[in-house]
């Protein structure tokens, strides 16, 4: 009744962009907050 | 309304696949313990960014239930919007029944396209899931599905396999070096209080305390601004966290003080080695709020830890892998 779901690892969303030319604008129209996850109110604000 | 902030996932690397309806539609999802919505593409998004991607179709599940509630998945400047809907979410064999579910409808950006993963599935607690959605876990013990009221994970060093989330269970060959667990200091994200970290024998932060979260959807270590600026002169690395993969064997461990135990994680944790070159595998969480001084422990401290999320305790439980 245990139930193991595989993850695997795969490239990241930065690595894809940056493999396209795209991460360097990206960064630009969206600024990188980590903390906006957890506290969405006071990033936003 | 759910909030996703999207570029949060920019260096998440783990992915799994779940099914939505029936038949089943298969999706990659992050299985993140730092949220707690589940949402996926779904055929009503139209934009070259979702084209690129799975895609949710309501009309060919029969099981599939709609709502006239709204969804919100934004992400800095850009945003999706779509709809809350109820369906089958099969979870490796685990059938869970009418769980709720976000199917993104817009997509106004472009980088959605590069996303590496469909949708997120959260695993943190129902009291931070937006719109009152139940998370998919709680539907799980509610409907009896897990013989165990926890869920536990292990994500493999460098190999691109072997990593796996665990429903209902403690895989105990993870185990033999002993677990230690930690008690939760809310039941919001999986968040514990440490009592102090040190870089070497030197503390680096959390003098006073602080708190932490234990976020497989968050890649790296993530400390507070003035921890990180100490961190990386006493490393002496440079502004943008690039170091020589030579320095590794030679750099302190970073310790993390919680509940009475000691956690470490080597310079090889810490440091990220990728194409040849190496870098701190930690980042900044800015300054800290009026929630205090807050730590993230992502897949940079999982990687080094089997961990243990354990509701029927409220408890963290920590084995050490080496």
């Amino acid at each position: 009744a245990v139930h193991r779901v595989p993850l695997k690892k795969g490239k990241t969303l930065r690595k894809q962009l940056k493999d396209h030319g795209l991460l360097e604008d990206f960064l630009k129209k969206h600024p990188y907050n980590p903390a906006s996850k957890y506290n969405p109110v006071l990033s936003a604000s | 309304a759910s909030s996703e902030p999207m570029e949060n996932y920019m260096d998440t690397s783990y992915y799994g696949t779940i099914s939505i309806g029936t038949p089943a539609q298969d999706f990659t999802v992050i299985f993140d313990t730092g949220s707690s919505n589940l949402w996926v593409p779904s055929v009503y998004c139209t934009s070259s960014a979702c084209s690129n991607h799975k895609r949710f179709n309501p009309s060919e599940s029969s099981t599939y239930v709609g709502t006239n509630e709204t969804v919100y998945i934004a992400y800095g400047t850009g945003s999706m919007s779509g709809i809350l809907g109820y369906d089958t979410v099969t979870v490796s064999s685990i059938a869970v029944q009418n769980q709720i579910f976000g199917l993104s409808e817009t997509e106004p950006g472009s980088f959605f396209y590069y996303c590496p993963f469909d949708g997120i599935l959260g695993l943190a607690f129902p009291s931070i899931s937006s719109s009152g959605a139940t998370p998919v876990f709680d539907n799980m013990m509610d409907q009896d599905l897990v013989p165990l009221d926890l869920f536990s994970v292990y994500l493999s060093k460098n190999g691109e396999s072997g990593s796996f989330v665990l429903f209902g269970g403690i895989d105990s060959s993870y185990t033999t070096n002993g677990i230690y667990w930690i008690p939760l200091s809310a039941e919001t994200y999986w968040q514990i209080t440490m009592d102090k970290v040190t870089l070497g024998e030197k503390s680096v932060g959390c003098y006073l305390t602080c708190q932490a979260i234990v976020d497989t959807g968050t890649s790296l270590l993530a400390v507070p601004q003035g921890t990180y600026d100490r961190i990386i002169r006493d490393l002496g690395v440079n502004s943008d966290g690039e170091i020589s993969c030579d320095d590794i064997s030679s750099l302190p461990d970073i310790t993390f003080h919680i509940h009475d135990h000691t956690f470490s994680l080597s310079g090889s944790a810490y440091v990220l080695e990728e194409d040849g070159s190496c870098s701190l595998g930690i980042q900044s969480l800015g300054t800290p709020t009026e929630l205090g001084e807050q730590w993230i422990l992502g897949d940079v401290f999982i990687r080094e830890y089997y961990v243990i999320f354990d509701r029927s305790n409220n408890k963290v439980g920590l084995s050490p892998l080496s």
